[in-house]
């Protein structure tokens, strides 16, 4: 519960992907992307965990929890990426790694 | 005539230097005009602000703080085994460290209020540094971010898809649609010959660059050269040379103040904290006016190593000092008079494809682009800011190589210095390196890439595949520039700075912030504890409900005939509540509740149901139990109900 709460600051250590979703046109934008955020993560087997901070149309999908094999994590991650890569309301995705950054 | 009395502030050299008169940021003057950056916010994204210490306590902004390690409000910093998370709250007190409490030091903003988003002390991705950099983006005005990607001198990274997203939207709808501000430090890999063109952070057209330089105005020893640098302010140099005082932290080792805040880490927050005081005058200046200002107003300095250059705006760059040192007193008054820049025009060149060899130097590879009049008529524009050149180029040993961007001037930007230590073998793919040194020129004209190869590889290895080139700047004209130029020199008197003297200022947009109601962790465990804690006493209750039901159903004295109720009003009531309300006190007590109100008895039945059977006894049983220690005697369950419970 505690990692997704509202918009999503951070995936609970697993896979994760940043996605931004192509913008329906009209009303409640932010409700049909939502909506269609939790189909697509649905669709490559991930749990939609939120809005990227004020990002409109980008959210983080995250692994669901529950330990995996590394093999199975693996074919999970070929998956996901097979199903974002091809979908159509995908604009672009990424899958989330470590960035090292050093205090100055 | 300013005097504080914190213990330490007669050592803060960087705001009042009474040993070399003038190496400081030149900042009383506007002190003793009020001006202390009230009413601006400001956050060190870091790895934590220990707002708790009495220097930062007062000044601490909750509301645009938050914590994105352990996702939460509270920015506290955790105590590491390296004893390494003072960070944050030191660059902290570099910009809002509170005056004369007789603690510590003082802060080059004291008046604003500074809040801390935690986001180093743990695993960074990209959606997490996205949010740092828009997180409360309608209450913080000025980010201070005093990191980056490694200063190895092979490093060549920064913010990828989502963190560029956030910069751009940051300056677009931040700060009321006045564009929040990034100030960035460029830079430790002084010596391993590291250059910040090669740091995303520092070289993004969306940030302020600030380089440091120690007492004596000199490059340290860890600072790095930089095309992109805007300007530069003090920090602490060698071992001779006396470092930056400011507020610590008390955990572990701190205590609560130190002497040793070096690094650009140190020269950012003073140039965030000059920014706030920048904004207190004039809180409708724009992203782009603030960067302005620095340009028009950052002071040259005799510096022999400095490699300074008029362009042909009369603007002065050196590699290693920027437009040069931020002057708090030039800031302020010029931000009191200024009015906003024209909107950013920009120019994209096609993607010149070349696959041209790099010949080893002496040799060089050169290839131009032609901005005509025409290109420049759709954006209008006609004077340069930024600079940027985005190339693919394969190469060995990427460190070999120099890439040198001419303006139509013939303005010359040292973009990809030569690095030793870079033997990456996988070359450039669309990095993009920048400059601002052509800031205020014309736009139109050729401009010329040279890309020389100076390993030491026999043969000539490297190939540009593809270079592109964008511009970035203004309608205004070489003349507009010229006119602002002399319109500030005529405020440096400080005739416009006080309260009598205001431009008017649009007051901004409302944007809401997108985050809804979060509920915090915390406060989804404590509801989920109690709706557990809910659940199970309701199905406790419905248990116990149904058992004194069942129990009531088969004891004798209800079988034989109806039970015997004890008068009550007529009122129908639904079963269950007649238990519920039964009275758990016997006759006697129930008499002498009545006799003390003066009225008889009117009925001697008992009050207490004859359902206190084995089953409800337990009833009883529990209500003396709950009732605590003083037990009655066991009750004899034929004999003497009324005796029973109370």
């Amino acid at each position: 519960l505690a990692e997704t709460s509202g918009p999503v600051t951070q995936s609970s250590g697993g896979l994760s992907w940043a996605v931004h979703l192509h913008s329906p046109e009209g009303e409640w934008e932010e409700e049909n992307l939502a909506r269609q955020a939790n189909a697509v993560a649905q669709a490559a087997g991930l749990v939609n965990a939120g809005r990227i901070g004020e990002l409109q149309g980008h959210f983080l999908f995250v692994q669901p929890a529950g330990h995996r094999e590394a093999a199975e994590a693996e074919a999970m991650r070929q998956q996901a990426e097979a199903v974002l890569a091809e979908h159509a309301a995908v604009r672009w995705h990424s899958e989330q790694r470590l960035l090292k950054r050093a205090k100055r | 005539s300013i005097h504080f009395n914190d213990p330490k502030f007669p050592q803060q050299w960087h705001l009042n230097n009474r040993r070399s008169p003038g190496r400081d940021i030149n900042v009383t003057g506007v002190w003793e005009r009020n001006v202390t950056g009230r009413g601006v916010t400001v956050v060190v994204v870091d790895d934590g602000v220990e707002h708790t210490i009495q220097d930062i306590a007062p000044n601490y902004c909750p509301e645009g703080s938050y914590d994105l390690n352990s996702n939460d409000p509270d920015p506290m910093p955790h105590p590491d085994t390296e004893n390494g998370n003072h960070h944050g709250t030191r660059c902290a007190g570099e910009i809002a460290a509170v005056p004369n409490n007789s603690f510590c030091a003082v802060g080059v903003a004291y008046g604003s209020r500074i809040a801390g988003i935690r986001v180093l002390d743990g695993p960074l991705t990209d959606s997490m540094e996205a949010v740092a950099f828009n997180k409360h983006y309608q209450i913080n005005d000025i980010y201070s971010c005093s990191w980056g990607p490694d200063d190895d001198g092979k490093t060549v990274d920064g913010p990828h898809q989502l963190g560029k997203a956030a910069l751009q939207h940051g300056v677009m709808a931040g700060r009321q649609g006045f564009g929040s501000i990034f100030v960035v430090a460029s830079g430790n890999g002084g010596q391993h010959n590291d250059n910040c063109n090669y740091d995303g952070y520092a070289n993004s057209i969306y940030t302020v660059t600030i380089g440091a330089v120690d007492e004596e105005g000199r490059m340290p020893f860890y600072a790095e050269e930089c095309a992109s640098m805007l300007a530069v302010t003090f920090s602490g140099g060698d071992k001779m040379l006396r470092s930056i005082v400011t507020t610590d932290w008390d955990l572990q080792k701190g205590t609560g103040c130190t002497e040793g805040h070096t690094g650009t880490s140190a020269a950012a927050p003073l140039a965030a904290g000059m920014i706030a005081l920048m904004l207190q005058v004039r809180p409708c200046l724009t992203w782009r006016d603030v960067q302005h200002i620095i340009v028009f107003t950052a002071t040259q300095y005799e510096d022999r190593r400095a490699d300074w250059l008029t362009n042909e705006a009369g603007f002065s760059h050196s590699h290693q000092h920027g437009f040069g040192l931020l002057n708090a007193w030039r800031l302020v008054n010029a931000a009191k008079i200024w009015t906003s820049v024209p909107y950013l025009a920009s120019y994209v060149s096609p993607v010149l494809k070349e696959n041209k060899a790099i010949p080893q130097s002496p040799r060089s590879l050169e290839v131009l682009w032609n901005v005509s009049r025409m290109d420049l008529d759709m954006s209008g524009l006609k004077t340069l800011e930024h600079v940027a050149v985005t190339v693919s180029i394969s190469h060995p040993r990427r460190g070999s190589l120099e890439l040198t961007l001419f303006c139509p001037s013939g303005m010359m930007s040292l973009i990809g210095a030569p690095r030793s230590m870079d033997s990456d073998p996988n070359g450039f793919n669309d990095w993009t390196f920048s400059t601002v040194r052509c800031w205020g020129e014309r736009a139109r004209g050729i401009y010329r890439l040279v890309v020389r190869d100076v390993g030491d590889e026999p043969l000539q290895v490297g190939v540009l595949q593809r270079w592109q080139l964008t511009l970035y700047g203004s309608v205004w004209s070489p003349i507009d520039i010229r006119d602002r130029q002399r319109l500030l020199e005529g405020a440096m008197s400080g005739k416009y700075l006080h309260d009598g003297f205001a431009l008017p200022c649009p007051p901004g947009l409302k944007i809401p912030e997108e985050d809804g109601y979060v509920l915090t962790p915390n406060t989804l465990k404590m509801l989920v504890l109690v709706g557990c804690f809910t659940v199970f006493w309701t199905v406790y209750y419905m248990l116990e409900l149904y058992l004194s039901q069942r129990n009531m159903a088969s004891s004798p004295g209800c079988r034989s005939g109806p039970c015997h109720w004890p008068p009550q009003s007529r009122r129908p009531r639904e079963e269950g509540t007649e238990l519920e309300s039964v009275p758990l006190c016997n006759s006697k007590a129930a008499d002498s509740t009545e006799m003390e109100n003066g009225g008889p008895s009117r009925t001697s039945e008992r009050r207490t149901p004859d359902l206190l059977h084995e089953g409800d006894w337990s009833l009883a049983q529990n209500k003396r139990a709950l009732d605590g220690p003083h037990q009655h005697p066991p009750p004899d369950l034929l004999q003497g109900k009324e005796d029973q419970i109370c």
